[in-house]
């Protein structure tokens, strides 16, 4: 049990920097056991360091820091269990304009072999996506419209 | 197997006229204002894979996932909820020997949920059997729910390292 | 102590409805005592009512939804206690366009007796500010510039 | 009385040279990206409002909310974090003298905080019984942190009913 869950360990670890990296331009992030000897004794902390910062544990950041990592995290799971469709519902709430279209690259990328379906109210996502699908509500009935161009409604 | 089509017919804010949501392979975008229906999309698929808890679906109760009618727009509540999803199947991934696989679940008033495989009407334990060969589940973690990353920016430690244990 | 609570709750009902009617351009929200005879043995229930919508718990409305009934609730306790000036910390996260805008016309009337200092990341807010700050990091270092003509930044 | 100036020095990730916010009345919007220093500010305001819990101020402890220095930027760890807040007096609600008050705190790395009033040292307990006549203080509703809208849409109806009964 140890063995399978010290690779596992591994291997999102390595994935955490990966996409850590990618949704930052050049951080990296990393996952420390409080208790290497007895994993399950301990819990998993996470050091991140954003570009041109110091690396400090996680709970430390600031709100949009500290989502910016949780997606990374949601990410190095993915190839972990990988699935051929992702649902995501507003997983970019709290980025930045910056950090929002680093992501919106990223799932551009990861788009070859895998679908993204993205919720989301943010107009830098919006003009990335290779599809765009509205829905509106009129009088409490909800309809969909399928727009490439469509401005993030308001 | 991705989804290549979600069909709602009278699922919580979607009325008795069917609303379809053609999907390719990549990275499609939805979005719309506040209430207007997106999460119910999101709701629909889980739905449609089995999932029990109606809390889950965000509903009191089975009879609430059914459209409850609107009076501006001169429609009556509908009499079941129904959701259709497309799935791509040419990896073969699920056990079924054709290239596009149709699952849907409807509801009645009554809280009685009716699947269909390819049309044909299948128990629910058989058909999540079916979809959990090709790791289509309702927990699987390939659908994260509005909240769910504020929630994870807030977690300790230790429920970090149960996350990861749970997946192994 | 029960007519005390009494009043505190009728005049945070009116404002309530006042403040969300405001935000979300004609809807309606009231608050319910489960048990009006005895007000302290049960809770409190909100109903909202979106515009061209039917009336519903709060809790059965959708994320951003509930955002809007939250910040009016916010406003209308603010009448109750009333300050000089409020600090804000991104509560339009989970807002559409459409209720950003909203939300900064409503600052705009208020403002004229108290201020508001705003943190937000939406352009629709930054836009109808009267004056705005862009706060960036160099290096880990942090500093404020004033800009009224600040695109949010990326 | 309302805000007319935020000085910033060695406090969290603001440096050694201090950093002026002038405030007007009316409406103003603080903006930039993540992580850059937003609610450092807002935990600063209520540093000098004389707020207790570090914990509050999303800090392991005092010693933390000094300026721990920036290797890429060749600068030191601070001394001391300083916050200083200019009121504006005209309403004369604060019970002193000026028509503009002046707040300051200071903490030293021994946890050590020193408390001004228009510049003279005073205690703590003394500055919040004055900032108190005015209805100013780190636990008033008139801040709202973020998140709380987020943890505000989660609330039973019991805690909303507290919520009101805490206010009378
Ligand atoms: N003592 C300190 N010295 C230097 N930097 C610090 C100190 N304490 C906190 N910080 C840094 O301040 C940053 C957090 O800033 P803050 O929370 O104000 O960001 P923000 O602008 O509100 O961002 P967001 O939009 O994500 O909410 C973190 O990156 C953290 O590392
Ligand atoms: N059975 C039902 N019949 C009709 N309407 C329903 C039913 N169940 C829920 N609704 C409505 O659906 C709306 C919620 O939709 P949903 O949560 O999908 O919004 P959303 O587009 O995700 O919005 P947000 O951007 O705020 O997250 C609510 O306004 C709710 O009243
Ligand atoms: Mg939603
Ligand atoms: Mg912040």
């Amino acid at each position: 049990k140890r063995k399978v869950f010290m690779e596992a360990f591994e291997k999102i670890n390595d994935n955490l920097g990966k996409y850590f990296s990618k949704l930052t331009g050049g951080g990296n992030a990393t996952l420390k056991l409080e208790n290497p000897e007895d994993p399950f004794s301990g819990g998993i902390d996470m050091l991140v360091q954003f570009p041109r910062k110091p690396s400090i544990v996680v709970s430390g950041a600031s709100g949009g820091e500290r989502s910016v990592a949780a997606v990374a995290f949601i990410f190095a799971i993915k190839d972990f269990t990988p699935a051929s469709f992702y649902i995501l519902d507003e997983i970019d709430a709290h980025l930045d304009a910056f950090h929002v279209s680093r992501l919106a690259d990223l799932l551009l990328e990861e788009a070859e072999k895998t679908q993204f379906i993205v919720i989301t109210l943010k107009p830098e996502m919006v003009n990335k996506a290779q599809k765009v699908y509205g829905v509106y509500g009129r009088n409490g009935v909800s309809n969909v419209i399928a727009a490439k161009f469509l401005e993030v409604p308001s | 197997p991705y989804i290549k089509k979600i069909e709602l017919k009278g699922f919580k804010s979607f009325g008795p006229q069917t609303v379809k949501v053609a999907l390719d392979k990549g990275f499609t975008a939805i979005t719309g204002p506040n209430g207007s229906g997106k999460t119910n999309i999101v709701d629909a698929v889980l739905f449609a894979l089995g999932e029990l808890s109606t809390r889950r679906l965000r509903a009191e109760n089975a009879a609430k996932l059914i459209f409850h009618g609107s009076e501006k727009a001169g429609l009556e509540r509908a009499k079941k909820a129904k959701v259709v999803i497309q799935f791509d199947n040419t990896d073969g991934r699920i056990p079924v020997d054709t290239t596009t696989v149709t699952v849907s679940r409807e509801v009645h008033r009554n809280g009685q949920s009716v699947y269909r495989l390819n049309g044909r009407r299948i128990s629910r334990t058989h058909i999540l059997e079916v979809l959990s060969v090709a790791g289509l589940s309702s927990t699987s973690q390939n659908i994260i729910m509005q909240g769910t990353i504020t929630r994870l920016t807030e977690i300790s430690p230790t429920e970090r390292r149960k996350i990861i244990e749970d997946l192994v």
